[in-house]
This record gives C-alpha cells, structure tokens and sequence, in this order.
C-alpha cells in the first residue's frame, strides 16, 4: 500500500523528457496517455461518464494543437503521462489537501497528474446546476500541457470557475497559447475543396452556399473560413460525412460549373465517382446507366490515373489534371484533353519568384470562393496563383503564374489530428 | 454513494459534505493571497499573521478594524509582535491589489464585499503567481473574431 501511494505521488515519478527549445516547459512526445485511477474514481458520476467527460476534455485540446492523447488502462502506472483522480480531503497521497464543498475544485501538476474534489457537485454534460467536470477537465488539462492561469474574460484558464454557456470552446487566444508551446498542426492533404449546394429559404427562394472542407486519409475537416478554424468537433470519418465515396484516399474533387453543366466528382485511383449535391450522397450509377464508379480513362478520355489533384477553371471549362511533373488540361466541352498537352506544370503555371515552385507531385489544387483564387498544395506549403485581378493590379505578373509559397498552418488554421480512439466520439 | 433520487443526480444532498473554510476576513484573506502566489510566502499556514492594527486600510487610517485571527486548521500559526508592522502591512494592501486587478474589481487596497465574494468563488487549487494579466497571444489581433456559433 506505502508502494503504491508512494507511486502516485508526482516526485516519486521519473523525471520526463521535456522540450526546452524556447525556454519553455512542456511535453516533448506528441502522443500522451492518461488514465482515471481506479481508486480515484467520482462518487457522483457513472465510471463510464467520467471517462467520456475525460476523453472529451482531452479531444478538445487535440483539435488545436499537434497533442494527441490515448486512454491507456494496461500499462504499468508509472508509464502512465496523466493521471486523473478524484478525492476529497487529503487525497490519493497528495501533498494538498481539498478544502471541501466550495473554493478549490481541482488542482493540477504541471506536467503531471489531476485531482479533482469530489466534495464539489460536478456534473456532467448538459447538466444545468452544479460544476461542468468538462470544463474544469479541459483547463486543469491546460495547467498539465504548461499554460499557467490567464486572467482574459473568454479564456478557459480563468482560475475562477465561472458557470458555463450551454457550450465552450478554446477560443483564438487559448490556441495561440498552447501552440506557443507544442506549436500549430501541420500535415498532408489528400484534397480541399469547396463544396457548393443549394438551398430553399423559408420564402421559397433557392441560394446557393459553400462550405470549405479539407481531407486527410479517412477524414475531414470543415473549414469555417470565417473563423479562421475548422468546426467544433471535426474531424469527423469521411464516411459519415459523404455517402457512396471511398472511405479514405480521395484524390481528387472536381466541381464542373458551366451554363449546361453542373456536376461533382470525387477521384481515387483508376475511378471517379459523380457526387449528387442535393441528396447528399454518390450517384449509383449515370445518365446512360453505367454504373459508378466509373474508369477515369472512359470518363475523361486521355486523362491518366491515378492522378494526384484536379480543378476546374471556370474562366475556361477546362479540367486541370495534375500527375507528376505535368499537368493535363481537359476541355469538358469537347470532352477530350486540350491540344499540346500534357506540358510541364512549371511551363503551364509558371513561377512568379524564382525556384519558388512546388514543382510537381501536388497533393491538392482548389480554387477558394473566400478568396477567389487558386492554390496548390504541397506538404505542409501552398502556393496561390496570379488570378486576373492581381493581373489587373499588376499587368507583368504572368497568366496562370504561381505566387511565393507559404506555410498551409499560417493561412488555414487549426487543422489538427486527434488519436484514433478519439474519432469516433 | 451520495444520496440522490433524481436521475441527472441533481438532488445530491451537498449538506452532508464538508464544506470549505471562506474567506471571511482579513486573516483568511491573507492565507487566501499566500496560497495562490499573491503573497511570497511557500507555507500559508504557517504564516506569522499581523495583529489586526496593522490590517488598516489606506481608506481609512483613523479607524482600526476588529479582525478575530481564525487559527482553525493552522495550529502551527504563530501571532504577530505587538509591534507594528507595515511592511507586512504594505505587501498584504499591494498583493490585494494585484488580485484586485487580475479579478477586473476595482484596485482600491480595501478588503471590501466585493473582493471577498471573489475570494470565495469556486476556483482552481494552481497558484496565479506568473499568471499573465492580458492577451497572452503574439499574433495579429486582427486576425481573432469572435465565435458566433459554438454548437459543436
């Protein structure tokens, strides 16, 4: 028994690794494990609602930094990067003792463990009266991972626990400061696209809306620009989100918009799948009866696959496919690869800095209505096209050319991975 | 178990549970600023607390207040000298005020209702000291809006 509680106290712990780079603390791994003690557990709460409240709590901080963090119920204590427990009093072999109902609700070691009092009326999600365990989780999480109490209406390191909206989220300073530390997320796109749909108003009037997405692997993000982050509680299974369409993988989305034609696809591998936007799933099969998905080289004849990205270029009804080093320029007019193609990407969307190109071997194109331009996507870089208004601006900017690169994290922000397990909340 | 009947646990008796010491003066106070960095002191409970001259307010220098010291849970406690003390004066009025501060209430140096009623809201056991009293962010402010939406 003096053992194990000798193991719960933080200084018997061996000393973690820390990165020091900017002279500050914090944890060098970007996978942490956390585990609700057994002997720790809340007399107010099922088992089950507190690990969820946990998981939650800990998802939260993934979806805004580079973090990531598994339940680990197996391995030895002393593995263990986080440990969660309720007590009241003296407690669990901690050094500071609970002060009973009221004041001090929890208290957190910095880069340790977490106790919480459990003389304190928590309560669980949705739950009216009492202390929201969420939010007292996620900031007590916030003094694990480094950030110290910040006194800024808004931040959810307030030291005082002040009665939570029907909803909280980190907010645009909270991530800023935990990205201080474990810096932002940065990672592959297999495609961005903006998605447009049409809806009816409640006056009967159709409008037509777009919203961003971005897809990594088997999941995506939606991206609300006007935020400047992606959605609360993203991302979310491909699956789930776009019915019919492979699961993962996805390597191209082309929205052909003409006067005749208005048609999604989505591209993986030899095949391409047309999307129906209204109903919000795959076309089983198209107009003449053939079944999706369907050959790439039957659908757009002369168009290699697999391909890496496509857009459309509304200004000339061409589909630009980009494989390798070259680039195909596709007329869906006559349905057949321009002439004098396929050229060098270099050659057709030519640097505008130069050596300042991504070359070849593109992980997404996608034209923005935010910004009303194109960018190309490459690792963890983008670059911009010259569109006709910088032209406008600046008459020797060339057509088509391809503008200095920049960082994907510094202009879409917040894109984060959450651990495996966490995905499917 | 505590005991319930509602399903959402709402109902949970809290009478039966012990419930923490408030903040109820000056003494309390000061153990209050000790413990969470306000004050430099490693172990508030063994602070050498002022006699109760000494906790006279720059509102009001003619009057002394009658503070009863409260030693419940801090039997290592030791009274202080009957001699005055104003250093120890002057921390307590300034590490008040850096609370006040950091709290949004009003920096008066005065352990007024106001400041006690703060001093007793529910709150993390982390001590402030070091804490940043503004926007800790380096990036272009322009850049932050609001959350209009936060359904998730």
């Amino acid at each position: 028994k003096k053992r194990h509680l000798a193991m719960l106290l933080s200084k018997s712990r061996p000393r973690r690794s820390t990165g020091d780079e900017l002279g500050l603390m914090a944890f060098s791994k970007k996978v942490l494990t956390w585990r609700l003690i057994g002997e720790g557990y809340s007399s107010q709460l099922s088992i089950d609602d507190q690990k969820y409240i946990f998981k939650l709590a800990f998802r939260m901080w993934s979806e805004v930094s580079p973090l990531e963090f598994a339940e680990d119920t197996h391995s030895p204590l002393e593995e263990i990067d986080i440990k969660l427990g309720f007590g009241t009093g003296r407690h669990l072999g901690c050094a500071q003792t609970f002060d009973g109902a009221g004041q001090e609700f929890a208290h957190a070691w910095f880069l340790g463990d977490i106790h919480f009092d459990d003389d304190e009326h928590f309560t669980g999600l949705n739950a009216g009266t009492g202390i929201s365990l969420l939010k007292v989780a996620v900031h007590e999480i916030g003094h694990v991972l480094g950030l110290p109490h910040i006194y800024r209406p808004g931040s959810i390191m307030q030291p005082s626990y002040l009665p939570q909206d029907s909803s909280f989220e980190l907010d645009w300073l909270d991530r800023k400061a935990i990205q201080q530390l474990y810096g932002g997320c940065k990672g592959r796109f297999s495609t961005v696209f903006d998605w447009i749909r049409r809806e009816r108003t409640a006056y009967g009037e159709i409008v037509i809306r777009f919203n961003t997405y971005f897809m990594r692997d088997g999941w995506y993000w939606l991206y609300e620009n006007r935020s400047n982050r992606t959605r609360y509680g993203d991302p979310v299974a491909v699956r789930v989100g776009w019915h019919g369409i492979p699961a993962s993988g996805v390597d191209a989305y082309v929205h052909v918009w003409t006067w005749t034609l208005d048609a999604v696809y989505f591209f993986k591998g030899t095949r391409y799948w047309r999307y129906d936007s209204e109903n919000d799933q795959a076309y089983a099969e198209d107009s003449e009866g053939r079944k999706y998905p369907r050959l790439i080289s039957e659908g757009f004849p002369g168009v290699p696959s697999p391909i890496d990205t496509a857009f459309f270029d509304r200004r000339n009804s061409h589909i630009y496919f980009f494989k390798g080093m070259n680039v195909y320029s596709f007329d869906v007019v006559t349905n057949a690869v321009a002439s004098g193609f396929p050229q060098r990407i270099s050659e057709v969307f030519p640097a505008v800095k130069r050596g300042d190109h991504p070359g070849g071997y593109l992980d997404a194109s996608y034209f923005s209505y935010t910004h009303n331009a194109v960018f190309l996507l490459k690792g963890v870089h983008f670059w911009r096209l010259v569109s006709s208004r910088d032209r406008w601006l600046h008459p020797s900017l060339p057509r088509n050319g391809v503008l200095p690169g920049q960082q994907v994290d510094q202009q879409w922000f917040d894109i984060c991975n959450v651990h495996d397990s966490a995905l499917k909340m | 178990e505590k005991v319930f009947h509602s399903r959402d646990h709402a109902d949970v008796d809290m009478t039966l549970h012990h419930h923490a010491d408030l903040v109820v003066d000056k003494d309390t106070a000061w153990q209050f600023l000790s413990k969470y960095g306000f004050l430099k002191s490693d172990k508030w409970d063994e602070q050498n607390l002022p006699e109760e001259a000494e906790f006279l307010s720059d509102e009001s220098p003619d009057v002394k207040d009658t503070v009863p010291l409260i030693h419940e849970g801090t039997s290592s406690s030791r009274r202080g000298s009957e001699s005055d003390n104003p250093t120890e004066s002057s921390n307590f009025i300034s590490a008040l005020k850096e609370f006040q501060m950091m709290s949004g209430l009003p920096v008066t140096g005065v352990f007024d209702d106001a400041t006690k009623a703060a001093m007793n809201k529910p709150r993390c056991g982390v001590s402030d000291r070091g804490s940043p009293t503004g926007p800790t962010s380096t990036q272009n402010p322009t850049l932050w809006s609001p959350n209009a939406n936060r359904s998730r």
